[in-house]
């Protein structure tokens, strides 16, 4: 599953 | 952050750019799409909730302000501004945008990494923001006479999101555990959104002629 941290992208 | 993502984030902020300009300096926003710019305010509103909850960088919370606040200012001027929300193309705008709307966020509900306000929010952002130019560009179609910087427009809008393709195969090979399958397939719908129009757009430019989309 996708990792919280990776929310860096707009 | 690589120099694909950089770019990507300069064609976005370039475009609403040359959107602000447009309007506010030829007092007229015909040719735009005043469902495309509501249905970004959604995206925007839905994804940036983290502006609240976690601090990335500096650049990062500027760009989100800057991304929702001029997004509203666009759709204030088309709404409400005495002489511009005069030359809004209201009969031609006629996306019925709650059949975007309804289906991405059943979709978030479904098809999410975890079950929380938050998380199905932002899903629902970026399957919102997949198909959220698709009013602009019925639009553009239904427009005989586009205006170069409503044609600049979408086009920086899709060189954006085609160089945040480049940004992940970018990433996917430089940082370990780099996966993030949902925002991968709704980005690469949606730079396939743009593909048709792109290609009208590059040969209007090389025949050096103006863009029409063909109905």
């Amino acid at each position: 599953p996708e990792v919280k941290l990776l929310k860096d992208e707009l | 952050m690589n120099i694909f993502r950089l770019a990507g984030d300069m064609m976005h902020l370039f475009s609403i750019i040359v959107l602000l300009l447009k309007i506010n300096a030829t007092r007229s926003c015909r040719g735009v799409s005043l469902k495309t710019q509501e249905l970004y305010a959604i995206v925007f509103v839905c994804r940036y909730l983290d502006l609240f909850t976690s601090f990335i960088s500096l650049y990062n919370t500027t760009m989100k302000l800057i991304f929702l606040l001029s997004t509203f200012t666009i759709i204030y001027w088309m709404r409400f501004h005495k002489v511009i929300r005069v030359t809004y193309d209201r009969e031609q705008d006629t996306f019925r945008y709650q059949f975007l709307i309804l289906p991405c966020f059943l979709l978030a509900l479904v098809l999410n990494n975890e079950f929380s306000a938050m998380e199905v929010l932002w899903t629902f952002s970026i399957y919102l923001e997949a198909v959220a130019i698709l009013p602009q560009l019925v639009l553009l179609q239904r427009t005989n006479n586009i205006d170069n910087l409503t044609g600049n427009y979408v086009f920086l809008l899709g060189s954006y999101r085609a160089l945040y393709i480049l940004n992940w195969i970018y990433r996917f090979m430089t940082e370990p555990n780099y996966r993030q399958y949902l925002v991968w397939i709704s980005g690469i719908v949606q730079t396939i959104v743009y593909i048709d129009f792109f290609y009208y757009y590059i040969r209007s430019w090389r025949n050096n002629e103006k863009l029409s989309l063909p109905a």
